[in-house]
């Protein structure tokens, strides 16, 4: 996955994703794609979660998981996250629960219940930077005023960095793919490095929806796991999501 | 160490919306999910429309489990037990996937692992 959140020279903040999934599930040699991925697809949807015929917050979600990957809270937040790949896996958090030990959140059921109950952008940032996890995950929180956006690395039990938007130093914009930011990625799958050059050709005063998905559409940062990508925008509540291929020549990662 | 130019990669795109050509698959539908209603029955509309979709991926996991461990005894035991799991899970999730799993016709520990199924990538 890849994951962007930039703010305009006016302060506006932009959020977008590529969803990226099915590695290693399967390759579908007769259309050179991963299966898992071409499965997926039909099942993107876009939800509109209403209480009292009222928005309270809508998501680009795949239909069947309750959990959430990308949503947003009109007017207050948006919020994707990125899987984070480590040994002290979620399996351990899930063995854990079948186990009895039943403290910490499922991924997709705290951002969920974040996009469901928070009601501002401080308050979905600290439940994502303290709640208790069964597994790792890369939360990338906006909210709707200048310098609010964040990246938060996350273990099971802690916040590793919380990585946030600093317009007037220079950090306009803040991007997670798979990889702790003060890691190298692997340079078999260094969808950072483009990205950042993408982004800094763009320039702040670019910024805008089509602009990023300008950028989430360059290989290999769309390559051939890209199941969509998601555009939003939380001022004026602005969510699109789109499904997506990768004609070769394309990256398999 | 002079690394190799990523035979993939190109340079960053332009005038890429709206969307359309070879990289554009198509829109997604919208529903409407209503919060009001009982946690069973807040997904039934849009599990009995996508369905046929939700078996396809549930019986992928099921192939790929299956080419990794080919006598079937995980399998059959995880079928088995994601059902007890799904019962552990908080609510209103629990009773969410429960109205998932009946209104598309799949077995209810299918679905569980489908909405666990973060947590097993991981590793």
């Amino acid at each position: 996955c890849t994951s962007i959140i930039a703010e305009d020279k006016a302060g506006k903040l932009y959020h977008a994703r590529n969803l990226d999934f099915g590695l290693f599930l399967g390759w579908d040699i007769k259309n050179s794609s991963w299966i898992v991925t071409q499965i997926l697809k039909p099942l993107m949807v876009s939800l509109d979660f209403q209480r009292n015929n009222k928005t309270v917050f809508r998501s680009a979600n795949l239909a069947g998981y309750v959990g959430m990957v990308s949503g947003i809270r009109p007017g207050i937040f948006t919020l994707t996250m990125n899987e984070r790949f480590s040994i002290d896996g979620g399996y351990i958090g899930v063995f854990e629960w079948i186990f009895g030990k039943r403290d910490g959140w499922w991924m997709g059921f705290l951002t969920r219940s974040v996009l469901e109950n928070s009601t501002s952008y401080e308050e979905a940032k600290d439940r994502l930077t303290n709640a208790r996890l069964l597994a790792p995950a890369y939360f990338i929180l906006a909210g709707n005023q200048s310098g609010q956006g964040s990246v938060i690395t996350r273990s099971r039990t802690a916040a590793l960095d919380v990585w946030n938007l600093n317009a007037s130093f220079g950090t306009w914009y803040v991007l997670e793919t798979n990889y702790d930011r003060w890691k190298v990625p692997l340079a078999v799958d260094d969808r950072r490095t483009p990205a950042m050059k993408c982004m800094n050709r763009t320039m702040q005063q670019n910024v805008s929806l089509p602009a990023l998905y300008n950028v989430l559409s360059t290989k290999p940062i769309l390559n051939k796991l890209t199941v969509s990508t998601t555009l939003m925008e939380v001022s004026e509540g602005r969510i699109e999501t789109y499904l997506r291929d990768c004609p070769d020549p394309c990256s398999p990662w | 160490a002079v690394l190799a130019k990523d035979p993939y990669g190109e340079d960053c795109r332009y005038q890429q919306y709206p969307p359309t050509g070879a990289t554009f698959r198509g829109s997604v539908p919208d529903y409407i999910i209503n919060l009001d209603l009982p946690p069973r029955e807040r997904w039934v509309q849009l599990a009995h429309e996508k369905k046929d979709e939700l078996k396809t991926i549930v019986e992928h996991i099921k192939k790929v489990m299956i080419v990794f461990f080919p006598s079937g005894k995980l399998l059959h035991l995880l079928e088995s037990k994601m059902a007890w799991l799904g019962s552990t899970l908080p609510y209103p999730f629990n009773e969410e996937i429960e109205g998932i799993a009946h209104a598309a016709e799949v077995g209810l520990g299918d679905i569980v692992v489908f909405n666990v199924f973060y947590e097993i990538f991981t590793v």
